[in-house]
């Protein structure tokens, strides 16, 4: 799966999710990516891009959870943080990316490693593994 | 303004040891490149939306990466892809799911964001869409390579799933 958030210079946010699922998957399984709210959301106030074990994803419908969150006053981290934490409990694994309406990017995780860079005009550049 | 871009290429039980250097190096380029390419179109004024899916397009045309070109195998050995953007100006949304031999399945739901009165279609509607519109289609061998048709091989010997990156002995029943 792979995933971006972004926040433009007209202060818009946006998040795109793709992915080819689970490999041997049956039955025409579909996992978080495709459904709004579960593995991609954005709103005004935050972008969120989702990536792991899809089902937990749906059933926390972990996107718009950190919108909801957030929106509610939790810091963009704690946001993200609590919701994998929430997937973690019910024995998923994965991670997301967030960007919100200040720039502030969150990239939480449970798995051993999640690919993800980050950018922007007041963050330097990075790349990491694990 | 500010602006910022991040992005992932999957999570998995990968681990320090199991990534050779060479690969370590491989990912970390893909994901630079995609990164550098992305945060150009922001400094230039580019908006969000056309950020993420230029993003998530470059990945897609990775081989290293579960989406579009890298997609893995399913049961029956074909690559069934989703995707799906959103746009937090207006809520506007497009997704698409079990789509094959679509070269780019982002560029796919953003064409049903801006082109559709639905926001999610799948299979071979979906496909049908995506030729009305000239979305590019790609053979089977563009989507193959040694990597997920091994990984297919092996999680089929073990009836088993696995995640996108995931060494062969880490599985899901």
């Amino acid at each position: 799966t792979v995933g971006a958030v972004a926040l433009d210079v007209h202060g818009q946010l946006a998040a795109a999710t793709s992915t080819g699922g689970l490999t041997n998957k049956k039955f025409g399984r579909i996992g978080d990516t495709p459904l709004i709210g579960c593995g991609t959301y954005a709103d005004d106030l935050v972008a969120v891009s989702c990536t792991g074990w899809g089902e937990f994803f749906i059933r926390t419908v972990a996107a718009h959870q950190v919108a909801m969150r957030h929106r509610l006053g939790e810091t963009l981290q704690s946001a993200c943080h609590s919701v994998i934490d929430d997937i973690e409990v019910l024995g998923g694994d994965g991670g997301l990316i967030a960007v919100n309406v200040r720039g502030e990017i969150s990239m939480p995780f449970n798995t051993p490693g999640m690919y993800r860079a980050a950018g922007g005009s007041h963050i330097e550049s990075f790349v990491k593994i694990f | 303004m500010r602006y910022t871009l991040a992005l992932h290429g999957g999570a998995g039980t990968l681990l320090p040891e199991v990534i050779t250097p060479a690969e370590r190096k491989e990912f970390t380029q893909a994901l630079d490149d995609a990164l550098k390419t992305g945060l150009e179109l922001l400094k230039k004024g580019s908006s969000a939306v056309e950020t993420v899916v230029h993003t998530v397009a470059k990945l897609e045309d990775c081989p290293l990466f579960n989406a579009g070109r890298g997609s893995v195998f399913s049961h029956d050995g074909r690559h069934e892809m989703d995707a799906a953007v959103m746009n937090g100006a207006d809520r506007k949304a497009g997704a698409v799911a079990s789509v094959s031999g679509v070269k780019n399945p982002v560029i796919l739901a953003r064409t049903i964001m801006e082109h559709c009165p639905h926001v999610f279609l799948s299979g071979a509607g979906a496909e049908e869409f995506a030729r009305l519109h000239e979305i590019d289609f790609e053979s089977e061998k563009w989507f193959y390579t040694r990597h997920r048709y091994h990984q297919w091989q092996v999680a089929k010997a073990d009836n088993a799933l696995l995640l996108d990156h995931t060494p062969d002995d880490v599985k899901y029943g």
